[in-house]
């Protein structure tokens, strides 16, 4: 059964778009078949993984594609998930949607990782309800620490309804020159020690780079400083 | 009759809370009177402008508050806001909601600043419907050019409704030694050339600390190249 982790933060820009795409990339490469869910209206990792796509989304017609990647399928983001998400507030299903939609995929691969929106709404929470990990990127910033309190408490929320995924929290953007960020990472060690995982992925323009080439950070650039944490992120997560 | 401008994009961590904090410090500067609206669930805006406030939003008791900064009130944001945004889509208003909440307040100040969300859901198409101008910020990366096609073609279907504010682009986080971020500044200028500010802001990470104090650039650092550039900013909007 696939090992399914939402990457999830409502703060905006902290890193989940490329966090799933390079995870998933080096995780591909340990020969594991790994679906994406991009479940972000704006696309990204639709756009890198599957360039060009212009169709439905895995909500509206529930299928997925092989990308030209082995061993990476994506079911892919469209501009109709604004409104499915308003769709899903009113079904029966709610929370589990996704998860229903996902369990003719489960038995086919070996990790399941979806891309969420900058959010807490039906989005996230469906991911949340399906997911084993929510792994949460985190941005040595203070007002990304601010938002970490508020996805806690939504997944203590959701705790009384059954939905308990185990959750990691990924420092990104890590500037180790910055005595703000060190300050930053010596707090979460403090506080959520268990949870903080051991990478750390540092600030490297070459990450930013890649995606406008369609590249993940490994075809791009494979010796950078962000290559490298990305393969031990994917060697954390497989060593569990 | 005051100004309202609405900082969004729907892509996450482009800048859009600072610029909403610290140009309202800016215009307060040259007496003029600053309402901020934090539509934004996770109330950035608020902790630095209102630090310990953990009362209802703006949406809730159509309250403002006055803040310790001469100048600058605030309609804060608390985590209803997320409730309250399915309760709009359902209301008789819908887009128009918060344009009829700061009818009691257009007179009392010179500009009303709109902190966004990054969405395009129903509280940002609030912000839309209710400004004279929206003010994107655009981080110089790869994702982030590609999301301004979504709120650019979503401003044109509110064209339709009536809802017609004016546009700006505003180039933030902006690292003029990158060739990457030169190019993208390039291309903007060549599509959108009367639409995108003079003003860049440039990646400097006292604008990221500032906020940890509590503090607006101009009271952590006012001699960096951050402040340096939401003073011109400030002043760009002003002489329109
Ligand atoms: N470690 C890093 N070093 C430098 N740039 C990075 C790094 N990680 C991500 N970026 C860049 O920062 C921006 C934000 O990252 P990304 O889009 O993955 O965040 P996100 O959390 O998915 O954003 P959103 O909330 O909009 O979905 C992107 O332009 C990305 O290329
Ligand atoms: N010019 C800059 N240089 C360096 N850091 C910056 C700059 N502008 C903003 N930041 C920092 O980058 C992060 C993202 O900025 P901010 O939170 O204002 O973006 P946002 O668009 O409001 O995010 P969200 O989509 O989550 O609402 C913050 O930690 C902020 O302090
Ligand atoms: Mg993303
Ligand atoms: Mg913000």
């Amino acid at each position: 059964m696939a090992y399914i982790i939402a990457v999830a933060n409502q703060k905006g820009g902290v890193g989940k778009t490329t966090t799933v795409v390079n995870l998933a990339s080096f995780l591909s490469l340990s020969d594991k078949k790994i679906l994406v869910i991009d479940s972000d209206p704006q696309g990204n990792a639709t756009s890198v993984l599957l360039p060009e796509y212009n169709g439905l989304s895995f909500y509206d017609d529930f299928q997925i594609y092989e990308t030209n990647r082995k061993n990476i399928s994506i079911g892919p983001s469209s501009n109709s998930l604004i409104e499915q998400e308003q769709l899903i507030n009113r079904s029966d299903y709610k929370e589990q949607t996704l998860n229903k939609l996902l369990n003719p995929y489960k038995k086919e691969f070996d990790y399941i990782l979806i891309d969420c929106p900058p959010s807490l709404n039906q989005l996230p929470i469906n991911a949340f309800a399906s997911a084993d990990l929510v792994l949460i990127p985190l941005q040595c910033h203070y007002y990304a620490m601010e938002g970490l309190g508020q996805i806690m408490s939504k997944l203590t929320d959701l705790d009384l309804k059954n939905i308990s995924p185990s959750v990691s929290i990924l420092l990104t953007m890590y500037d180790e020159k910055t005595e703000f960020c060190r300050d930053i990472e010596e707090e979460i060690r403090d506080f959520l020690s268990d949870q903080c995982l051991k990478t750390v992925i540092p600030q490297d323009i070459q990450i930013a780079i890649a995606p406008s080439y369609s590249k993940t950070i490994l075809e791009y650039a494979p010796l950078s400083a962000g290559s490298r944490s990305y393969a031990s992120l994917s060697k954390e997560i497989i060593n569990g």
